[in-house]
């Protein structure tokens, strides 16, 4: 799966996601990545998040919107994604998933969940900063 | 971190984060940028996670979701269970400009996708399909079915329901290959 965020130079923010989901689900299962506030959410005014894992239980606690809304409220980005992913933590442990966070100045951060064989969850960006995508991780 | 413009994707999708940089150097909206970086990798099918041809449910086919949402005004477009149409993203899109629902789903989200243009299409491939018949082969597992019979954690359906119902541990299915 695949979860975006674009901000542009004027302040405007975008989020999407594209994906054909879990292997061998049952037919006509939908996955988090089309729910909004789910597998992303955007508001120019505070930021914007995008999820993947494990749809159907990242889905019940919408991480992206709740990312959005810390981020609203203060939460620098990892922060934000850092407490979406602990809400779910709660209930399901072992939950496979992690988030990308940004905010309307550009500062950005990620977390996920760490689960045997996943440790660490990559993720790319690209700003000024540099002529060339970055890869850039971040330890769940 | 505070130098805009920004790109930031899930995953080592590098493709995709170029594809989305690229639209906005060239003067495209941040909603043309997040569809062509997740449009580049339902073509490039990164991953295997993302567009034709790879996670075929348990009957061996390919189905996609998609969302785009606009932060300027919370306009979003998205679809789910799409059948038969590659560019996921593009009819997320689609539904956000050309309706005022949000969210289309399933066989109709197809025909809605055919009527705006976009081309209808076999999603399977020898991949999608050499990992549904090795799937069968292992007797269907992993599945994603519980209190059910036959066993289905040792067999193939169909499967009807079981008069008792078990409250087992969760199964944990994805991983860094199959997940949403």
């Amino acid at each position: 799966t695949i979860g975006m965020v674009a901000l542009d130079q004027d302040g405007h923010l975008a989020a999407g996601t594209s994906t054909n989901g879990l292997t061998h689900k049952v037919p006509g299962r939908v996955g988090d990545s089309p729910i909004v506030g789910a597998g992303a959410y955007a508001d120019s005014s505070a930021g914007g998040a995008a999820a993947t894992g494990d749809g159907d239980l990242m889905m019940r606690f919408l991480p992206s919107y709740l990312a959005v809304e810390l981020m609203r409220a203060g939460a620098d980005p990892s922060a934000a994604c850092k407490t979406a992913i602990s809400r779910i933590k709660r209930h399901y442990s072992e939950f496979f998933g992690a988030i990308i966070c940004a905010n309307t100045t550009g500062h950005y951060g990620a977390a996920c969940n760490k689960v045997p064989g996943f440790s660490q969850f990559h993720f790319m960006v690209w700003n000024s900063e540099s002529d060339a995508p970055r890869l850039k991780s971040v330890d769940c | 971190h505070t130098s805009l413009p920004l790109v930031i994707n899930t995953w080592p999708f590098k493709n995709a984060t170029a594809a989305a940089w690229r639209a906005l150097q060239s003067g495209g909206s941040v909603l043309d940028a997040v569809e062509k970086g997740c449009g580049r990798c339902q073509i490039e099918q990164c991953d295997g996670s993302v567009g034709y041809g790879g996670s075929p449910d348990e009957s061996g086919e390919t189905t996609l979701d998609a969302m785009i949402m606009n932060g300027d005004t919370m306009e979003v477009g998205a679809v789910a269970d799409l059948r038969r149409i590659k560019n996921a993203i593009g009819v997320a899109r689609a539904v956000m400009e050309h309706t005022d629902h949000t969210l289309l789903v399933g066989e109709s989200a197809s025909v809605f996708a055919e009527n705006m243009g976009f081309i209808a299409e076999d999603l399977t491939t020898n991949n999608s399909v050499n990992i549904f018949s090795q799937w069968l082969k292992g007797n269907c597992q992993p599945n994603y079915r519980k209190n059910v019979f036959p066993d289905p954690s040792k067999s193939c359906g169909p499967y009807k329901p079981s008069a008792t119902l078990k409250q087992n541990m969760r199964a944990q299915h994805a991983n860094t290959h199959s997940h949403d």
